[in-house]
């Protein structure tokens, strides 16, 4: 554990705090892709499989369930409980051009071929893909509600802070997992453009809206 | 180093 690593945790909690508090607070889960939610779930899912196989630590298996319960309060808060101010409308991404790929994709490029590890690499591939949606609502209405924007700094922030981690580890542990960092820079990339509209706007007190 | 497969991170 470093502190890059330790900090990117704590965004990816903060983040994931903050939607649940949007949209708990507000009763509403207007502005948010339920398709992004719905893959982040399958991701947590298909990632933490381990947790059945595999004992790392008490930090590891905390987290990896809060993840997990997490991600499904979530959908339960989508599509049960605030299912009336749920925007489909706006959100038409089809989910299948993303999944179908990564899938494919995790069967060809992996450490290991088998089941759970196949799984893992879905997971790691469909993760830095799974906020496309989200942004692509954005991107159709033109804004953001700020704590909307303020979720998506913490979450995109996350993938960043990993990126050091795996610097750190690479010159002080030996550690370069080749799969993780590609698809953790393609992550971190997406997320660029709206990074600079969330500093240039809403660090200044202004709603995150899109130039016309 | 040999690619990790005992996913320690998140």
């Amino acid at each position: 554990m470093n502190v890059f690593r330790l900090t990117g945790d704590i965004a990816h909690l903060l983040a994931i705090i903050l939607l649940l508090m949007k949209i708990w607070k507000t009763r509403s889960c207007a502005g948010v892709s339920g398709k992004s939610q719905m893959m982040f779930a399958l991701v947590f899912t298909t990632r933490y499989l381990d947790l059945i196989t595999n004992f790392i630590s008490l930090y590891n298996t905390t987290m990896k369930m809060i993840f997990i319960a997490s991600s499904y309060g979530t959908l339960y808060l989508m599509f049960l409980k605030f299912r009336a101010t749920y925007d489909s409308n706006h959100d038409t991404f089809r989910m299948e051009f993303l999944v179908v790929p990564v899938a494919g994709l995790s069967f060809l490029v992996n450490h290991d071929f088998s089941p759970l590890e196949i799984l893992w690499t879905f997971s790691i591939y469909l993760e830095s893909v799974a906020i496309l949606p989200q942004l692509f609502m954005i991107s159709k209405t033109g804004e953001a509600e700020t704590i909307t924007s303020h979720y998506l700094f913490a979450l995109g922030s996350y993938r960043a802070l990993y990126i050091l981690n795996w610097v750190y580890r690479f010159y002080f542990e030996g550690f370069f997992d080749l799969i993780a960092v590609v698809a953790g820079c393609v992550q971190t990339v997406l997320y660029c453009d709206f990074f600079y509209l969330y500093i240039t706007k809403v660090w200044k007190g202004k709603k995150l809206t899109l130039p016309a | 180093p040999p690619p990790p497969t005992d996913h320690d991170e998140l």
